[in-house]
């Protein structure tokens, strides 16, 4: 199986 | 003060066709420098980022800062009542909470907004937005993920479903290929990426905005899919890859 991440884990909060 | 005015309300209109069953709400942040939105789905998987240029308004006065909590269904739905070349003027005062003519409710909407890297990508991808399209609502058929291959000779495109595989190779056109046919790549290094389908699927929603869509890929970063609109700027969508557990 596959796993989804989060885009919020690519690119940090301004 | 903020006041608006676009020519034809048409392109608003697909602007917003192309991203309200991504994102619910968001916060059109308007300053001098444009129009921008930038909001994640609900899954926080996917992210859009949309910039809407001064020069592409009939009249664009923003005298400070402003950022307008909309919900994206109700404004599509306020914009249906524009025909496509109808002019569509937004204001907003500063203190008001809502947009004039339409007295559409703003909302106050907390958007963490991210900072995207200006990386470079190993792969970037143009090819026609159409048949980019084409080849998502095809694959969506067969299955839920596909996997896009670039190497130097053209972009491919695999999924396999329980009953059955698809695999679309497009190969990269000569340069003599008429601009709206034609599939061009950069690429430092061969890349592939796994990547859910529905998203890619509801990001060519925007295809009527663009001929050509521009695919950027790095290995292990989120995909870039952006349609640049002639005059006002562009939307960019970014997907985040699978991984294999």
């Amino acid at each position: 199986g596959s796993k989804q991440p989060m885009i919020t884990s690519f690119f940090g909060k301004v | 003060m903020l006041e608006l005015r676009l020519t034809r309300a048409g392109l608003l209109k697909k602007v917003l066709e192309s991203i309200r069953d991504l994102v619910t709400d968001a916060n059109f942040d308007c300053a001098a420098t444009g129009c921008s939105l930038q909001a994640m789905d609900s899954s926080r998987v996917a992210m859009l980022s949309l910039l809407l240029r001064p020069d592409g308004f009939e009249h664009y006065r923003c005298d400070r800062n402003i950022s307008m909590g909309m919900n994206l269904a109700n404004m599509a739905r306020m914009l249906r009542c524009a025909s496509d070349d109808d002019t569509v003027t937004i204001n907003a005062d500063d203190a008001q909470d809502k947009i004039s003519d339409y007295e559409m409710k703003l909302m106050h909407i907390t958007s963490e907004n991210l900072e995207i890297p200006e990386a470079g990508y190993e792969a970037i991808v143009k090819m026609p937005a159409s048949l980019f399209a084409r080849i998502c609502k095809d694959l969506g058929t067969i299955g839920d993920t596909v996997m896009i291959s670039v190497t130097k000779e053209g972009i491919q495109f695999f999924t396999r479903g329980d009953i059955r595989t698809a695999n679309i190779f497009c190969r990269k056109t000569t340069p003599v290929a008429k601009e709206k046919e034609a599939i061009s790549i950069e690429m430092e290094k061969p890349v592939s990426l796994t990547l859910a389908l529905r998203y890619l699927i509801s990001f060519t929603k925007a295809t009527p905005l663009a001929k050509q869509v521009t695919i950027s890929m790095s290995y292990g970063r989120p995909i870039v899919v952006e349609y640049k609109m002639e005059i006002m700027d562009h939307i960019r969508f970014y997907l985040v890859p699978k991984v294999e557990e």
